[in-house]
């Protein structure tokens, strides 16, 4: 399985309708201070169901929807798309694309779609979790996680044994 | 689970003693469970030794064996059960320029099985991409993407060079 | 000694907005007293805006709009009570060049009245140095000074290629 | 009041008696991962009077005394001296110049001197009292300051207040 298009709509620091497609291989992305590369990394996160405000890097829920700037309004929802090729049935689903929507709106309400069938956010998490891609677990790899892995406090560390048990 | 786990951590620790000894061109690493205790509470305790230094504690390697050490870890989870995607924000930060071609050359290796995304400042890391998308705020605050040919140098520039945070 | 909190407080403040105007190009920041409690006790609140940007919280920066905000502070610190030397290990690890370079013009400012030792693996940050130290490990986990003068590029380079951590 | 010379002997991984001369102005140490331009660091804040190992990162004392390589036996002491240039008497002392010597044995003994006479620890952390130099002030900035400094405990941020002050 491999992440094949990310679509942004009001998410964080992306308030127009914006498109990634990845190919296989590695992809690289740059750009200055604050621009807003470690929100794409939030956006695939939240999409495959990450949902600790702590990870996300905000206090309150409503922080992940476009808060407006200085020339912009405020928007009053977020959504990201994330489609996967699964032509070699990793996620064990009939499908050869898989597509995850996620919306939050200003209100609190969420909306959780797999292939355009509404559903659970369990639905979701369920979907990916013998995939290696279970929120806190190795496939983001950040600064801040290397005082994590190394430090005296097991329980994170445990956690990523058993993730990968 | 107990045997799962013992297998993971067996498996693991092989991965962790090869990948570190390439990543540091040397050395020795282990990962051990904490003696007389339940291997399912137990601490799990990681032995770091680069090449020709005698091991001391995780505490007293440098900013830059810490993280690499940590990715090593990280990379031995990974090869166990390999996620399909991994996505890599700027932990190539603490790295001097003959650990970011070794980390490079080893995410050259798993990219055949596994998609990786990393998020940089480094133009080793971006040498190394085979796609580059650029992050802009030409306004400020609202992001947009930019694909960057990696043969268009005076396009990586502009995306870049764009001024401060 | 609450008078004197106070205006070391004040003192900052005005410096801190003057600094973090000047590495951000514009926007706006403060530091403010938690309401209502002996300010000998009272929180102190850091709000930073980058320009262009709406106010969020200190937790939703970027990673290098919060290093290089933290640096705003330490500065201001700084200038309202000078210390002999400022020592700074890496600090540029999280920031894009342009941001470097501002960080760099301000630091040649204050080193009339201030010596700096700057540690790093960046270039720009080597070339604004008047003199330059190479530390290397010619036998395994044995550290030795060079002394690499600016003009020979050929030994700077021996220094940093030198192999792995 | 300036840094002019530090000497080295037996500290962490500087076994051999190693000498730095600074200027006023900016000086920058590089080299790869590992080499010990951190030690350098710590040697300059040990010699100054600090002695919490985890700011030294550390777990017990004596790893500050060179432990000894593959090729390298360990040694019994580890010394520090640091000359300062004190023409504008930032430090009220009759002298010009003034040199501080630690000196740290296996047994756990220490042994301290200002200008080649035997004093206290606390003599040498008394006299640095009102010029900034205080252990956990803002002359030394490293990467892991930028979270301290804005987390939302806000006493480490306190401290740096009232050292200004
Ligand atoms: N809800 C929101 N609405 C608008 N802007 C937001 C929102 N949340 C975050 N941002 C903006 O996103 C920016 C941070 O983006 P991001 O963390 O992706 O930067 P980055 O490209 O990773 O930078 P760095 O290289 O410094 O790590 C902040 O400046 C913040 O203003
Ligand atoms: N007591 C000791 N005896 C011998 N070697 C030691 C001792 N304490 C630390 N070291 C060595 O010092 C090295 C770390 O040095 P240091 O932290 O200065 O590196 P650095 O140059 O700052 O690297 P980086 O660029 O990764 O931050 C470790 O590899 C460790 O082996
Ligand atoms: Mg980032
Ligand atoms: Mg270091």
């Amino acid at each position: 399985m491999h992440l094949s298009k990310l679509q942004l709509l009001g998410f964080k620091s992306f308030p127009e309708k914006t498109e990634l497609v990845f190919n296989k291989g590695i992809s690289c992305i740059v750009g200055p201070n604050g621009c807003g590369k470690t929100n794409l990394l939030d956006a695939i996160r939240w999409g495959i169901g990450e949902s600790r405000m702590s990870v996300l890097r905000g206090s309150r829920l409503e922080e992940i929807i476009f808060a407006g700037t200085r020339d912009y309004k405020p928007l009053g929802m977020a959504e990201i798309s994330i489609t996967f090729d699964n032509h070699d049935h990793a996620v064990p689903s009939g499908y050869d694309e898989i597509n995850v929507t996620r919306r939050l709106f200003r209100s609190g309400e969420s909306e959780f779609l797999i292939n355009r069938t509404p559903c659970r956010l369990k639905d979701i998490t369920e979907m990916f979790l013998d995939t290696g891609l279970a929120p806190g677990a190795y496939s983001v790899i950040e600064q801040s996680m290397v005082d994590v892995i190394l430090s005296d406090k097991t329980e994170d560390r445990r956690f990523l044994f058993e993730e990968a048990a | 689970a107990k045997k799962l786990f013992i297998e993971t951590l067996d498996a693991v620790r092989t991965n962790f003693k090869l990948v570190f000894q390439e990543l540091f061109e040397g050395g020795d690493a282990d990962i051990l469970l904490e003696e007389e205790v339940d291997p399912l509470e137990a601490n799990i305790i990681v032995k770091a030794r680069p090449r020709g230094k005698k091991i001391l504690s995780i505490q007293q390697l440098s900013g830059g064996e810490r993280a690499l050490t940590a990715i090593s870890l990280l990379f031995s989870l990974y090869l166990v059960k390999p996620s399909p995607f991994c996505i890599l924000d700027e932990v190539d930060a603490p790295l001097d320029d003959a650990n970011i071609g070794r980390f490079l050359k080893m995410i050259k290796r798993f990219s055949d099985n596994t998609q990786f995304i990393t998020i940089t400042h480094n133009k080793l890391t971006m040498e190394a991409a085979d796609i580059l998308y650029g992050v802009t705020m030409k306004q400020p605050g609202v992001s947009q993407i930019v694909s960057v040919n990696l043969n268009r140098r005076g396009e990586l520039e502009d995306v870049l060079g764009e001024g401060s945070a």
